[in-house]
């Protein structure tokens, strides 16, 4: 079972489509994959067609030992294999609620230890590095940054690599599997050149997929679809079947 | 002195981007502005043209009561009656550090109470609703709140406007000054479907001025300039500003 953290403190870099998309894509090639909404947003819950609003019952609840995860637990309609731990809107609470808790830390990884039977099991990281995202990096084996090649998302990897040192007093395995660049358009010299910087400041763990700037990954979320359910053919669809395949061969 | 907040805990929808250029636009047509940034990237500082890490003090050293706003504070270069109060790293850790002081929603408002001589007052929030973000719509009396116009960000709204409920006990004058939808696009339909979504749902309070997507403003902040230093002729330019003088007759 490789448990793997995607996160990047900078907002709007492509986290929840990558979790969805990816987890999609290794469900349908048969292994089995749960997701793990962290983000009181819930933008991954709401793009697999669920409302946070409407359920009794979510991460929160886990968290704070009124629930296991198999009792939030949702089978992701029309994608055999792919669960779903959805989030609540409680979840920004959670810094506060949980500060003075002995173990704050550990309360997801404590959760996950009764959990068997998946491949992969994916975290989708708010976007910063609260106690929700130092309990993901706990839990996780391994890190996956999903980056834009944009001057702020080259910045902020500087201040996520302290906080995965940080973190490692209390997970030394923890590592970083790869940075996965989104939003990528080559026309714009931008893009290349940041792409380019990223290369050259982190060899070998650029993943070799880019995925393509691709309105079709922005208007599938609104149907509570993955790509591959949307549009199987466009270019968002093709790249996050070719990153799949390279993390499931990363291990 | 008008004390605006611009927050939206969905990530990357161009808060830093708003506040710079909007910010820039007022200072150089003879408005005193100051600028706060209350984001542990320092994605505004940075876009300004200063380190973070180079910086002896920041706004976590006048929440944490050891500093004021005037000794931390930075005149812009190149933008006369532009100031900044630069953000560290630290500020990721103000949650914990700040959760059990008396009146710890309030530490922004009283450090802001000894500031006087500027006309506009913005925070640049971070992509969360903790306790940084509470700060700032304690000590505001507006909120401005940049939407892209996709699905994820429109969902948003519905949690940001429950944290600006929750805050109303504390700051019963915060009013909701305006949407300004961001990464404008009018080629994209999914882009035009959910700007007509917005101008439904919240009639009355959207900005006219829609901000278009434009590579410029991204590639601004690596030169540490506004897009109006950077390149004031492109589409970026002349939408800040124009939303500068929507903001500035608005009151
Ligand atoms: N490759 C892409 N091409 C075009 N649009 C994309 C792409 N990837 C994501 N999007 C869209 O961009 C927006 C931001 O993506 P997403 O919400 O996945 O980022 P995030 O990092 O999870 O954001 P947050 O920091 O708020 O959690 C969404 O509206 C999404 O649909
Ligand atoms: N209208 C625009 N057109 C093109 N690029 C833009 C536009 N506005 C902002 N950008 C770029 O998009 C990225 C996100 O913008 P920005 O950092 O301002 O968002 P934010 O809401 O402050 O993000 P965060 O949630 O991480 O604080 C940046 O790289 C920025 O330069
Ligand atoms: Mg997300
Ligand atoms: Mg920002």
């Amino acid at each position: 079972m490789r448990i793997i953290a995607f996160a990047n403190q900078k907002g709007g870099v492509g986290k929840t489509t990558t979790v969805q998309n990816v987890g999609a894509a290794l469900a349908r090639a048969g292994r089995r994959t749960l997701l793990v909404d962290l983000d009181a947003q819930g933008s991954l819950t709401a793009s697999c067609g669920y409302d946070p609003d409407d359920l009794k019952m979510n991460l929160y609840d886990v968290l704070d030992g009124k629930a296991s995860l198999s009792d939030v637990k949702i089978e992701v309609e029309g994608v055999a294999g792919l669960d779903l731990i959805p989030a609540g809107m409680d979840l920004s609470q959670a810094d506060l609620a949980f500060a003075g808790r002995i173990g704050r830390e550990n309360l997801l990884k404590k959760a996950l230890g009764q959990v068997t039977g998946y491949d992969f099991v994916f975290f989708d990281c708010p976007p910063n590095l609260g106690l929700v995202t130092v309990n993901a990096l706990v839990a996780a084996d391994e890190i996956i940054i999903p980056v834009q090649a944009e001057y702020h998302a080259l910045r902020g990897l500087e201040l996520l690599q302290k906080s995965v040192a940080m973190v490692s007093d209390l997970n030394p395995a923890l590592a970083v599997t790869g940075l996965v660049v989104t939003f990528f358009d080559r026309r714009k010299s931008l893009n290349r050149e940041v792409y380019n910087e990223i290369r050259r400041n982190f060899p070998g763990i650029l993943f070799e997929t880019r995925i393509r700037d691709n309105v079709a990954l922005a208007e599938a979320p609104s149907f509570g679809k993955d790509i591959l359910a949307y549009r199987p053919t466009c270019a968002g669809a093709d790249d996050y079947e070719a990153l799949a395949r390279e993390i499931a061969r990363r291990s």
